[in-house]
């Protein structure tokens, strides 16, 4: 564990908690792309299928469950709460996104770091993660106004990876034998994609006005 | 220690 994986993971907390935090206190999801949460459901599930069979670390653990059970949450609440699936924008969250699960899918059957059931549902989970944002930033786009908890958590769902970049740059020139093709390129191809939406929030922050995504 | 199948990362 490296200080640039430990900011990582507690950024990637912390975006958790703000989505948490929005849902539970405005008791309204409107801004929130469910397909999104449902893309980082399965990402979840399929990265941490070794939940039980190795044990790492009681943090490493923990951490998994979080992560697997505020997802699971996250969707059942937006699908069932008869308060909060009120607020839902059905009708701007409309990103197909079978056509990611299924051409993530596929990559991962072609490239993976070994051909094992565990290894190919990981390679799956590393590029479905890589572009599971996908639906949310098309629905800020069309939503138009962003209230702050939303782009706050958008922001540090972003910025997680990038400190996990610097965590892989970090164990590449301090671990002998760490390459992690797979992790690096997806992990920089979804950092990119905010790119665009860390402009406009500096922007925002910057002339500390409303957060503005141009349609 | 290298993990069953190098994930120790989250």
């Amino acid at each position: 564990m490296n200080i640039f994986r430990l900011a990582g993971d507690m950024t990637h907390l912390i975006s958790v908690l703000v989505l948490l935090l929005k849902i539970y206190a405005t008791k309204s999801c409107s801004g929130i792309s469910l397909k999104t949460q449902e893309l980082y459901a399965m990402v979840f599930l399929a990265r941490y299928l070794d939940l039980f069979s190795d044990f790492i670390s009681l943090y490493n653990t923990v951490m998994k469950l979080v992560f697997i059970g505020s997802s699971l949450a996250i969707v059942w609440c937006m699908r069932y709460h008869r308060v909060v699936r009120r607020s839902y924008d059905r009708e701007l969250d409309t990103f197909r996104y079978w056509i990611l699960v299924g051409a993530c899918f596929t990559l991962a059957l072609v490239l993976h770091e070994k051909f094992s059931f565990q290894e190919v549902f990981w390679a799956f989970s590393i590029y479905l993660e890589a572009v599971a944002i996908l639906p949310q930033l098309v629905l800020l786009q069309r939503s138009g106004n962003v209230d702050n908890l939303t782009g706050q958590y958008v922001f540090f769902l972003g910025a997680y990876r990038a400190f996990y970049i610097l965590n892989w740059i970090y164990r590449y020139l301090t671990e002998p034998r760490f390459t992690r093709w797979i992790s690096c390129v997806s992990g920089l191809v979804q950092t990119a994609l905010y790119a665009d939406f860390f402009y406009y929030y500096f922007i925002s922050w910057k002339n500390n006005a409303k957060l503005q995504l141009p349609a | 220690v290298e993990f069953s199948h190098g994930k120790d990362e989250l």
